[in-house]
């Protein structure tokens, strides 16, 4: 199966092919490609033949059947209804108004918080107003949502697990410093994004050290 | 050197082990360290050994030298200062106002935007008012900044980008869905949330078919 940091690439390359056809490119070679995203063109010959892509010798791959090649094997062909969990929040909030999801195929459909100041609120139109986190289980299955977004505190987790795991969710991207394992039925991203400062912070040391 | 996935497992590992020492816990093995981890033990010994910290056999590591050392790879024994450019926009407000971040290590310490109608603006007593761009290299010297976080939309990236290398600032967190390129000068980190939701439709797709 291909690897965690190929699936994350097939992003980055598909949003590099869809400027490059909307500029009217009609191929593209695997050295332009890997030079363009300051990448090794081997490892996106590699990644790209996971799924069978070989491109042709001396001219490169369509840039049209490629890009939607890539958003067949992402899934990307319909709309994925994604909640926030803890919208009433600074970061829960800047996700559910943040119109870049939409664009590439991600609707915000549904708002969850547990603090009774904000249960009511409505932040857009398409997402309706915020829920009681109670109702969680039932609104994901009235609303078919297939991502949770989670912006509580670290200590909010292990109180809406049993609710996440109810719901029948399959997919769960989470923003609190609180490593939630992946299980059979639901897969986790976690997104910390203070490691990011910290892998940063690595290399200014390394700078530092000479 | 380590391998990037290397250096963001370290941050994971310091998290815990700060738990565990806030526990009273003395010693852990790698077999604990991944299990609670849900990582692979050979993996962690691995990581670890990239820094020479080998453990007793049949003992383990010692949880505070072993966490006093990842804080000395990573950099983090001194607060790094970090500024926000788009500081007045959504996801910008939320990073500014975000207490986390002061926890381990990072003070945000100057906010920048282009829009006149958020200049001015205090959004903490710390990082004090919102500043114009043009500013943007004194302040960064004036203040010792280390790192710039970008939230501005894509298109603004190329406006700012003589600005930043102008700054001298060596480190950069991008937000903005458009690759930015780390130099020999700066390096750079790119964050795009919406690659995180379709690296789990990826997944979704795969139990669809099956
Ligand atoms: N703000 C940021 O920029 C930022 C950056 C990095 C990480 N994070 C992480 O994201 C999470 C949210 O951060 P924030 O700054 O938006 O915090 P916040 O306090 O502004 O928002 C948290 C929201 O979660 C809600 N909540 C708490 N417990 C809940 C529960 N059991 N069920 C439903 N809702 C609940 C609160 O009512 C609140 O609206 C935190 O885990 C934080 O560590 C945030
Ligand atoms: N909001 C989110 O949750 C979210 C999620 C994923 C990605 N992003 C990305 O983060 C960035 C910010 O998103 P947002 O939702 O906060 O947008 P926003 O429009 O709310 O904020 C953008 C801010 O950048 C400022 N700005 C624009 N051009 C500038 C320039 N040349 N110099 C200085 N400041 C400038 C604007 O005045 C504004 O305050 C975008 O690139 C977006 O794609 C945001």
């Amino acid at each position: 199966a291909p690897p965690q940091a190929t699936i994350r690439r097939l992003s980055v390359y598909l949003r590099y092919l869809s400027g490059l056809e909307n500029d009217g490119a009609k191929v593209i070679s695997s050295q332009d490609l890997a030079g363009y995203l300051a990448l090794n063109p081997a490892q996106v010959r590699k990644d790209l033949a996971y799924f069978g892509e070989f491109g042709k010798r001396g001219v490169g791959y369509s840039v049209k059947k490629l890009r939607d090649h890539i958003i067949k094997i992402l899934g990307l062909q319909q709309v994925r209804k994604v909640a926030i969990i803890g919208a009433g929040g600074r970061l829960g909030r800047a996700l559910a108004l943040y119109t870049g999801f939409e664009k590439r195929n991600f609707k915000v459909s549904a708002l969850f918080d547990n603090d009774p100041r904000v249960i009511g609120t409505v932040l857009s139109a398409d997402a309706g107003e915020i829920c009681p986190i109670e109702n969680l289980p039932r609104i994901v299955k009235d609303r078919n949502i297939e991502i949770l977004i989670l912006t509580v505190p670290a200590q909010a987790i292990k109180e809406i697990y049993d609710l996440i795991m109810l719901s029948g969710v399959q997919a769960v991207l989470n923003f609190a410093p609180f490593k939630l394992i992946s299980n059979e039925n639901v897969v986790v991203n976690n997104v910390d994004l203070t490691t990011e400062l910290e892998s940063l912070s690595y290399h200014l040391r390394l700078k530092e050290a000479g």
